[in-house]
């Protein structure tokens, strides 16, 4: 009865590069931490679950429905599909508490199978969803949708800054019911929404240092929170990557961390306006052996039509521009982040 | 009135990955070539 969505099965990987993390709770159980992407809210575990992976519990809290007054068994079947695993569940509805801010009522996908090793692995413990109510899986009325109907919030808005400190101790921030000028510098520049599913904006160009190289014509775009790097079409990301400099290393593109100096900018013009990022901003720099390694922030992801192509302006580019998501007026506001 | 909601930064599972060597493994595991996948 499980309705397997069989319309794409590229590898969708980028729970791998996943480092933001948020409390979450659904009442009354300890504090959980989901990852902010799509419209769908899951939860991985669930008590009553037979086939659930025995090394689930060890890794993530489990969801006991029997424990809350307040739960209710919605039953529809819901699947999510991974290129690396997939999880199917069922929709329930309870409490969801976001740091103070509690929504009634809010259905949520609880999984009951997830093979594979991809959700034991990964950290966080399901996924808060912050795209429209048409991207949400289950069919189920978003968190944010529930929020502003439910008067949770003043204005339709919300909002992510992510700080760029490596160590990541400090600040980065969801914001509900508008957002933080301290966070960004000047002023936003509001950019429509062409397609409301992901945050899907128009780009107008990419240029590679001062020369246009891609999106000659106009592209699309989603600004998505849930995507960890910068991803665009495969053979355009090629292109790009060979551009930098980067080049094949164990699997992945990386470019020799002494030049870091001599790389070009990369700018996305939006609306009219540049965003740049500089080397520095796009590429991953870490210790492996106690050796810096520079990963490339790039990633080749092909979108088939109608959906894509698409260009993912992921962590990457949000570290470096202040995301306000504005479902209001269907507009997204970027603005160069303070450090 | 705003609600600010703290995020937490963690090491990725690609760095620990990378880290531990595993990664090339990982990549050979799920059948995924990334640099074949990205061309």
């Amino acid at each position: 009865s499980c309705q397997m969505d069989q319309s794409t099965n590229e590898p969708l990987i980028n729970y791998l590069d996943l480092t933001s993390k948020k409390p979450w709770q659904v009442f009354p159980r300890a504090p959980i931490f989901p990852l902010l992407w799509g419209a769908t809210l899951s939860l991985w575990g669930r008590d009553q679950s037979s086939e659930q992976n025995s090394c689930f519990s060890e890794t993530h809290p489990v969801f006991h429905p029997s424990q809350s007054s307040t739960y209710e068994e919605v039953g529809n079947r819901f699947s999510i599909q991974y290129g690396t695993g997939s999880l199917t569940g069922i929709i329930g509805a309870d409490q969801v508490s976001v740091e103070g801010l509690t929504v009634e009522g809010q259905q949520f996908g609880e999984s009951v199978k997830e093979p594979g090793q991809t959700f034991v692995n990964a950290e966080f413990d399901g996924i808060l969803g912050l795209g429209y109510p048409s991207l949400a899986a289950g069919g189920v009325t978003p968190v944010f949708d529930n929020m502003m109907a439910q008067n949770l919030v003043d204005l339709p808005i919300f909002s992510v800054y992510l700080s760029s400190d490596p160590q990541g101790s400090s600040d980065s921030e969801l914001t509900f019911g508008g957002y933080d000028p301290s966070h960004f510098s000047g002023t936003l520049n509001w950019i429509p929404v062409t397609k409301q599913g992901y945050w899907q904006i128009a780009l107008d160009r990419i240029l590679v240092g001062n020369t246009v190289m891609f999106c000659y014509e106009g592209c699309q775009a989603i600004v998505d929170t849930g995507t960890s790097l910068l991803n665009g079409p495969s053979h355009k990301i090629k292109e790009l990557q060979e551009a930098i400099g980067a080049t094949p290393m164990d699997g992945e593109y990386a470019v020799n961390c002494a030049n870091l100096n001599t790389m070009p900018n990369v700018t996305f013009l939006i609306n009219g306006v540049s965003y740049t990022l500089s080397p520095n901003a796009y590429i991953l720099q870490d210790l492996v052996d106690g050796m810096q390694f520079c990963s490339s922030g790039f990633q080749g992801l092909d979108i088939p039509p109608p959906a894509g192509p698409l260009w993912i302006l992921g962590d990457v580019f949000i570290r470096q521009f202040y995301a306000v998501f504005d479902r209001g007026n269907n507009q997204v506001g970027l603005a160069p982040t303070v450090p | 009135a705003v609600h600010r909601v703290p995020l937490r930064r963690h090491q990725s599972v690609r760095k620990k990955l990378r880290a531990q060597g595993l990664l090339s493994d990982f990549w050979k595991s799920q059948n995924l070539d990334m640099i074949q996948f990205t061309e």
